[in-house]
């Protein structure tokens, strides 16, 4: 659950580079 | 590496670090590796004098990250007129500190029977690279999160023409680890982490259009110093 977590983490944070 | 070799850490070509004329006729090349953590610096010595050259030995000024030769230079023989050998000197890391401009200038005193000789030179900051620089995801997010954007450091490497995933290789050769791949509107984006022997986290971000040969490197490091060197140690991985 918590891998599934860090996951998402690291999609916001790419998405949030990519369309500030 | 060709087919089939191993990737290793990136070794730049080997410069003249003293030309002969200002050295008696002691010329020295050299370049700097690292194989399994062993950090090495890697000379060839030629003697253009008429005289032979004996009693060699080799000392560091203070240095940003406290390099200092582990051992005596060995040049086992004397060298002859016109005789070139090879000598490795293996480097420490736990010598005297003394921030350096540039960050990655080395000092360096030669001494022989005939004078002592200066020199700089400078090395790769993937020199300092460590095998263990695999930052743990959950730590790699809270510090992305906590390093203020002013100690944020954005680069071009341009004319690049690898895939995202032959530069994630390459550069893990050189110890600097992809801990997470997104892609996001045909980019793919890269969160790496590498650690230097002193303790310094870098944390980047590898920006990556599919058709376009310009990467941008995103650096975030609490030591913002160290970042245009470890942009320069990206481009020179990347394109070699």
């Amino acid at each position: 659950e918590m891998e599934d977590g860090l996951d998402e983490a690291f999609s916001r944070l790419a998405e949030s580079r990519t369309n500030p | 590496g060709g087919v089939g070799m191993p990737m290793g850490v990136y070794t730049p070509p080997k410069t003249v670090w003293l030309p002969a004329m200002k050295a008696k006729g002691l010329e020295i090349s050299g370049t700097f590796s690292r194989r399994a953590g062993v950090i090495q610096m890697e000379m060839t010595l030629t003697n253009k004098a008429m005289s032979v050259m004996a009693d060699f030995a080799i000392q560091f000024n203070k240095n940003s990250f406290g390099l200092s030769p582990a051992g005596p230079l060995q040049v086992l023989t004397p060298l002859s007129p016109n005789q070139t050998v090879e000598a490795t000197l293996p480097l420490s890391n736990v010598g005297p500190v003394m921030k350096m401009e540039p960050l990655t200038n080395l000092q360096v005193a030669i001494k022989n029977n005939i004078d002592i000789f200066y020199f700089s030179c400078q090395y790769p900051i993937s020199l300092l690279f460590v095998e263990d620089g695999k930052m743990d995801r959950q730590v790699f997010l809270a510090t992305w999160k906590d390093i203020p954007n002013d100690n944020e450091s954005q680069f071009q490497v341009k004319d690049c023409h690898l895939n995202s995933d032959a530069a994630s290789n390459k550069l893990q050769a050189s110890n600097v680890f992809t801990i997470a791949k997104r892609t996001v509107d045909g980019q793919d984006m890269l969160y790496q982490s590498m650690k230097l022997t002193n303790g310094i986290w870098v944390l980047a971000e590898l920006k990556v259009q599919a058709g376009n040969p310009n990467y941008m490197v995103s650096l975030k490091c609490r030591a913002p110093e160290v970042s245009q060197c470890v942009f320069q140690s990206y481009e020179a991985i990347l394109k070699n």
